[in-house]
């Protein structure tokens, strides 16, 4: 569902260049369920913006289900990415006014669909926010605003889902529900691309790719536990 | 240095009151390396802006040097807090048309001392950010930004730091320089409390204060490794 073939992306910071992906190919099958970890810095976020079909690459070519994405227009790449990802930010990207039911719904009112209040009812009961639908992100803990992104992600059931170290700030037990939450997606067919930094949690995964200094540094497959 | 007793914090939603805190009791010797943790929503975030001087409990009290810091205006505790108080923020909260270099700068500015370009250069050096020193917090990585975050709390040379996840989206390794920096401040005498979901950065500091539901849990030494 998504091939990547030498994808490069340097930003330009004025009169400098900063590489951030110098070339990177791999491909993903429907279904596939991998962890991308590195160190900070190592370009996996600018890696997961370009498949996400947020940002276009400076180089090379990007395949998602068939469509060559990195050629596309910007109102094209968005249209495909309401209908067929889901996007957990590292930074979260909730919408400051708005309480978590309200941010959580967000993404149908973008993709034209029908205001599903049940889907997000659904939604905030499976990431265990039910008790804090009202208040707005300034009004939630680091964790709990991770929490409404993870759930406005899913809100959609999109075939794809890509997480940016979905569990960054979140403690041991939660971490863990959250990962079932994306393993149960996964066993139901969906594909799950997640970034993370802890070792414990690329374990849920079947695959991690490993990135250092915008370069694909490994590719193996998870050791059955 | 730090004393609090029956500390309370409710917020207040409307109609609603929301319990954050509900009565922690415990203290801090000068020198200490504490680790709080805790499930997300357990109050770890309210407590350390109650104890940075950031907000103001709804009831106990907090005693800061021999201080009431409770009772204090707004004015007498933003004093306090620059002069003594090194915060990095869940959210790093960094300006966001400054560049690295200058939101280190920042805390100098504020306490009124003269503008040390060495130690905002020594600072950015600690946290290995030499190379991205002119970059705005939208033209840096998440684990990036977190590290100007610590950067900034560092270079005033507080005599007490606090850090609110401080490595929650470094990798591994660059997670690992963070806490030998932190260990090194407190073998100066430094006072360092830090908030922590992962167990294996906990195991750098000599203390556990465990949250649950707004209440302390348990307050263990770390054993010796
Ligand atoms: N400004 C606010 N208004 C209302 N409720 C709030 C506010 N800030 C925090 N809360 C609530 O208080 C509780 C404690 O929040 P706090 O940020 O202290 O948790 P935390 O332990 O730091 O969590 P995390 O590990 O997720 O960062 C949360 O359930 C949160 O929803
Ligand atoms: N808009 C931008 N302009 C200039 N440089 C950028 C921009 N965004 C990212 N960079 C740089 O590109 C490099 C890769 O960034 P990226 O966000 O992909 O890293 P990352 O692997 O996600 O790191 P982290 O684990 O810290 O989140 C970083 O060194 C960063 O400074
Ligand atoms: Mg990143
Ligand atoms: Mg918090």
């Amino acid at each position: 569902v998504i091939e990547v073939k030498d994808l490069k992306k340097t930003y330009r910071l004025g009169s400098v260049d900063v590489p951030a992906l110098n070339g990177v190919s791999f491909s993903v099958e429907e279904g596939e369920f991998v962890a991308i970890m590195g160190p900070s810095g190592s370009g996996k976020s600018t890696l997961m913006n370009l498949i996400g079909c947020l940002d276009r690459p400076t180089g090379g070519s990007y395949i998602l289900d068939g469509t060559d994405a990195s050629r596309l227009s910007d109102a094209a790449r968005a249209g495909i990415r309401n209908r067929k990802i889901g996007f957990v930010f590292q930074s979260f990207n909730l919408l400051p006014k708005l309480s978590a039911f309200k941010n959580i719904m967000l993404p149908m009112m973008y993709s034209g669909e029908r205001k599903d209040v049940n889907a997000v009812k659904h939604a905030l009961e499976a990431v265990g926010l039910t008790k804090r639908s009202h208040h707005t992100p300034m009004q939630l803990s680091g964790g709990e605003q991770q929490r409404v992104a993870i759930a406005r992600a899913l809100v959609n059931d999109p075939p794809i889902l890509f997480g940016d170290e979905p569990t960054g700030n979140l403690d041991t037990a939660t971490g863990a529900e959250i990962m079932a939450i994306f393993q149960k997606l996964n066993s139901e067919g969906k594909t799950v691309i997640i970034i993370t930094h802890e070792p414990e949690i690329a374990q849920h995964c079947k695959r991690i790719l490993r990135f250092r200094d915008g370069l694909l540094e490994s590719d193996e497959l998870v050791e059955e536990q």
